[in-house]
């Protein structure tokens, strides 16, 4: 079992989209894909049409290692292949529930273990800040995606998110892989080609070679509360995310 | 002195973009300002051309009440009647230098008051997380913006966001003023139509009538460092934060 974690303090730079589009993706290709949610916004719930108002166990219940009762589902089929464990906004109480326990950044590692039988490949999001609930993503993890819009504040943030992801990591001995996924890419944009050449120069080679466009039908998915590969299945958004899960999964970028 | 929290949860929402350029056209205006960053990412620095390596001190020292020494530039001036204090990375140490202090949200309420003769209005830049840094902001500010982009986990997050705001500020007796600011506005898509629609229907009475056009220069300028005034004076970028700007300080919009 991978487990890819997807994360970037920068907000807004579109983890959710990249962690729901990708984890559907993997599906589709045969890969047993789980999705969590680390973020206490509860946007992977949102943007598949789960009702949070349904949501009885979330991913908070797994890191205070609570175990959810026979009728309390804790992950919920979003497609063949393709579950999701939710999160609610009580997951922003973690900070203060976790305070001084000595394990509190392995709950999810110890937590996964039990799942390894069951899938292929673990997507995990994560909000934009860095506290206890990214560390726990970052110790789970066998590999980083970090998508960066092609703005001037997300590249200029990237090498100190670099240096935070492997300060973290430093007291494991794990290997940690950490690549960078371009996203929101208008090629028609003067400062989003020299953004993104920059990161080519600067980045080489912890680029993926893939990248996603700036594309509305993402937009339009998530509102729809469908993954783009049930949105629109032909579209280049599909394409982006087909040549980025292989990429991942292969180590080669797809022609 | 009026003290302006921008703030919001949602990761990218444009809070850094519109705290530079409202301070940059208040001062315009003629109103003395201060920006204040509060976000650790520190990108109110990198958007107004400080180097973060020459900023000595900053808002952490204000927060922890360390004096800064007479040599240390504490206030950047960056145009005429418009100063900043900067954040840096250090910044993101706060939780657990504060940790059990019974004032560690009034600290910015406190600093603030010493201000209160040199400056009309204070502007705050937050982070997308809700913590020690936004509740300091929101014990200091009369009144709250919150950027909205037009798309829509910013639409679903909102009424949470502002359950939050108002049980942070809960235990104060001073009025908190909140409004919601429509910002990355694209009238040429579907989607961004119908949010904004539903801004209006579910927000009436919290919405500014002014709003922000999704506009490529705005992206420019910060790349550039420096805010729309000076990058392009004439673009309707900087005639919607005109308009954001009077509508703030005389409580009525212009048509
Ligand atoms: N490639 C893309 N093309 C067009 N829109 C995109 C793309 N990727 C993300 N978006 C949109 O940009 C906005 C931000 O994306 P998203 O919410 O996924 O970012 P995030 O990093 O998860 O944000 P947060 O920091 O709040 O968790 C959303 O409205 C989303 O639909
Ligand atoms: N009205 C606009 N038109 C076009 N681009 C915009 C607009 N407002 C913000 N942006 C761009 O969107 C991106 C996100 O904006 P910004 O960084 O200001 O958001 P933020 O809420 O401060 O993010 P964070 O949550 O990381 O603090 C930046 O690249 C910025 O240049
Ligand atoms: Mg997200
Ligand atoms: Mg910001």
């Amino acid at each position: 079992m991978r487990t890819i974690a997807i994360a970037n303090q920068k907000g807004g730079c579109g983890k959710t989209t990249v962690a729901i589009n990708l984890a559907a993706t993997l599906a589709r290709e045969g890969h047993r894909t789980l999705l969590v949610d680390l973020d206490p916004q509860g946007h992977c719930a949102l943007g598949l049409s789960v009702p949070e108002g349904e949501i009885q166990s979330s991913i908070l219940d797994v890191l205070l290692r609570r175990p959810a009762a026979a009728s309390e589902r804790l992950i919920w089929q979003i497609a063949g292949h393709f579950d999701l464990i939710p999160s609610t906004t009580d997951l922003s109480q973690i900070e203060s529930l976790l305070i001084g326990m000595p394990d509190r950044h392995q709950r999810l590692l110890q937590a996964l273990d039990a799942y390894s039988d069951q899938y292929d490949v673990v997507v995990l999001d994560t909000p934009p800040h860095i506290g206890v609930l990214t560390a726990n993503a970052l110790y789970a993890a066998d590999e980083v995606v970090v998508p960066v819009d092609t703005g001037f504040y997300a590249l200029h943030g990237l090498s100190k998110q670099i240096e935070t992801v492997e300060r973290i990591r430093r007291d494991t001995v794990r290997p940690l892989r950490l690549r960078i996924l371009a996203n929101m890419y208008d090629v028609r944009t003067k400062l989003a080609r020299e953004i993104m050449s920059e990161l080519r120069r600067r980045h080489a080679d912890a680029m993926f070679t893939a990248f996603i466009n700036f594309n509305t039908k993402l937009r339009e998915a998530s509102s729809l509360g469908v993954p783009i590969t049930e949105h629109d299945p032909g579209s280049s958004g599909c394409r982006d995310f087909q040549k980025l899960a292989r990429e991942l999964m292969t180590g080669a970028p797809t022609a």
